[in-house]
């Protein structure tokens, strides 16, 4: 399932996995069901290198102007930003509310990271996604692993560093499993300072 | 193998080299 849809081009720098873009919305009042949520997610495009990642990057539009109920999903080609994805099953994902107006350069910073493969985590690493909502925006990071809790812890660190976060800033871990039962992304985090 | 790392003033540099463009 390591099948590359994309390669490098010619001088161009490889990254150490393909990566894939999804965009989802979704009507507010709208039950999140897993079905409506796959029907509503769309891949936009895979990635090889770190000048493809721009070129495609750059014609989209910043997350902070996106209006209503958004995500971008930045995954490892392969994985579903799903749940239910095999490689999502027993994992989990770090979450970062950010005030209104700070999504578009978090994301950047959050998917750099993960491009260049800053945490240093093997496999671990799934995604990213900043999702678009209207009080706050929330940015997170998924791994495979939730009860893993040395990857989780530096995961968490890596974050605070290239986020740039204050030491003292909240951030919540969720379990995919938890996500499931409650059928919320967001909801009941178990919240670490 | 050996990991493919980039910090993230590299990957910046690149977004203005010819190639991303």
């Amino acid at each position: 399932n390591r099948r590359r849809t994309v390669c490098p081009g010619a001088g161009e720098h490889p990254l150490q996995y393909n990566y894939t873009f999804w965009y989802s919305r979704r009507t507010p009042s709208r039950p999140a069901s897993s079905q409506s949520y796959e029907q509503n997610i769309r891949q936009i495009g895979s990635v090889a290198s770190v000048e493809q990642f721009w070129r495609f990057y750059s014609h989209l539009v910043r997350p902070g102007d996106l209006s209503g109920h958004s995500d971008f999903h930045l995954f490892k080609e392969g994985i579903k930003p799903m749940w239910e994805d095999e490689s999502n099953r027993s994992g989990g994902k770090w979450i970062i509310r950010l005030r209104k107006g700070l999504a578009s350069r978090f994301w950047e910073n959050i998917i750099l990271a993960m491009l260049g493969e800053q945490f240093m985590v093997g496999e671990e690493i799934c995604g990213a996604v900043v999702s678009i909502r209207f009080q706050e925006d929330i940015l997170s990071i998924w791994n495979r692993t939730s009860n893993d809790q040395t990857t989780t812890s530096r995961i968490r660190d890596t974050l605070r560093r290239v986020l740039n976060l204050p030491t003292n800033s909240i951030m919540e871990y969720k379990t995919h499993t938890d996500s499931l039962r409650d059928n919320s992304s967001f909801r009941n985090t178990k919240i670490s300072i | 193998g050996t990991r493919i790392i980039y910090d993230r003033k590299f990957l910046l540099q690149c977004r203005t080299s010819p190639l991303a463009r």
